[in-house]
């Protein structure tokens, strides 16, 4: 598993380096076109249903681009990791950086390659960069040390891939997923590179998500609202709260399967919730569509009743006499 | 499709994510063809319907009447297929995943 996920891994870093095709002139990424790691994934998107394989035996990549962040009075790239879901076994990882002409190390490069005599030369020791990983404590202070890298680009103005498998699994494992890197700790900060925000780094995790057999699980990463708030409150007002929600997976309260009650019917008129509610504002985004047919009719009639309430009412009498049925 | 077969069988449904206000997160597809099963399951059933063991016994029971409120076996997928999505996560991450059973290739009373 690991080995081919790593090996596709490497064949999409590869990818990555080159100019970018089709994917940044895409539709589908509308505003995201100008994002290198927005367009690498949909070259994988792309890849992947054209060939109709999965991504390296898994099903899962979850992309991460960096945010500049200043660690310990330095400029940092970190990547917010916390996303990954317990359930996702991951196969490999790829960190993805431009590496940047302007560094000190390429001018040493390109000084030697005007000399005839370093034409055959192999890359000076400085031409190296250390990705030095950390993990983020409290207050952004530095963390445990994740890793260790030594890259040798082998094109100025390009963008270079690693392999950080063991990294990221170690990582996930240890529960610390906020991680930040220095692209070059031997230079000074002299400000931040231009052009930072398309060259800012990236992380590729390749995984197998487990649960994604699971029945329902679509809605436990695409739908965003759930239809059966907690009675706690609301989440967003406690103090730890965070915006990752992840939706309870049963469609109906346990109570409906176990008493084999219909559970859109109300059967109590004490009842303590109102279903018809629930499902009014959970589902507020879905607006019922007229069908083509419909919207073709202009009688007043017809708009009328479609404003009026989208679904037909009973009186008790009608509804009992059906259910007793 | 009214004039389609009463049998069991696919009918054709296209979601746009956008119907369904998902499309908010979604990068791509912004439709896809997800079908979907329908029509009878009545007693004798045909090959075509690709009726498992026990829906043939079912049927039976049903068309017998020896056991009341026994129902005739349900229209369901049969062979599905899987549906990458390109989609940004809550921390606005692009994410690509797989998920399997998503659109219906053949149906079956089962």
């Amino acid at each position: 598993c690991h080995s081919s996920a790593a090996r596709e891994a490497a064949a999409a870093a590869a990818d990555s380096s080159e100019p970018l095709g089709g994917a940044s002139r895409s539709p589908a990424l509308g505003a995201l076109g100008q994002d290198k790691v927005a367009v690498h994934m949909l070259k994988l998107y792309e890849k992947y249903n054209r060939e109709g394989s999965r991504p390296g035996d898994g099903n899962t990549v979850r992309s991460f681009k960096a945010r500049l962040e200043m660690v310990a009075q330095k400029p940092q790239y970190c990547f917010n990791l916390t996303s990954m879901q317990e359930s996702e076994l991951i196969l490999a990882a790829t960190f993805h950086f431009y590496a940047d002409k302007r560094h000190r190390h390429w001018e040493t490069l390109s000084k030697c390659s005007k000399n005839s005599s370093c034409r055959l030369f192999h890359p000076p020791q400085d031409s190296r960069l250390s990705l030095l990983f950390h993990s983020i404590g409290q207050n952004f202070a530095y963390g445990a040390v994740k890793g260790n890298i030594t890259v040798f680009p082998h094109r100025r103005g390009a963008w270079q891939a690693k392999d950080i498998s063991h990294l990221i699994k170690k990582s996930k494992r240890e529960g610390e997923l906020i991680l930040c890197t220095e692209l070059d700790s031997r230079e000074k900060y002299q400000g931040f590179p231009e052009h930072v925000s398309y060259h800012l780094p990236y992380i590729l995790v390749y995984a197998n998500d487990l649960a994604i057999s699971e029945p329902n699980s679509v809605a436990v990463t695409l739908q965003r609202y759930d239809p059966f708030p907690s009675a706690d409150g609301d989440r967003r007002l406690l103090p730890n709260a965070s915006m990752d929600t992840r939706v309870r997976r049963d469609i109906y309260p346990s109570s409906s399967i176990q008493n084999n009650e219909l559970p859109e019917v109300e059967y109590n008129g004490d009842s303590k919730y109102n279903k018809h509610n629930f499902w009014e504002s959970a589902y507020k985004s879905l607006k019922p569509k007229a069908s083509r047919k419909d919207q073709r009719r202009k009688g007043p009639e017809n708009g009328e009743m479609l404003t009026k309430s989208q679904v037909l009412n009973f009186d008790e009498k009608t509804m009992k006499k059906a259910r007793r049925k | 499709q009214w004039n389609e077969p009463r049998i069991c069988s696919r009918r054709y449904m296209k979601v746009d994510f956008a119907d369904i206000g998902w499309n908010e997160w979604i990068i791509s597809p912004k439709s896809f063809d997800a079908y979907y099963c329908a029509g009878t399951c009545e007693f004798p059933m045909p090959k075509i319907v690709r009726p498992s063991n026990h829906a043939t016994i079912q049927s039976i029971v049903k068309a017998v009447g020896i056991i009341p409120g026994v129902p005739e076996p349900c229209c369901v997928p049969d062979k599905m297929n899987s549906l990458s999505v390109l989609f940004l996560d809550e921390n606005k991450n692009v994410v690509l995943k797989v998920y399997p059973n998503m659109s219906i290739e053949t149906c079956a009373c089962r």
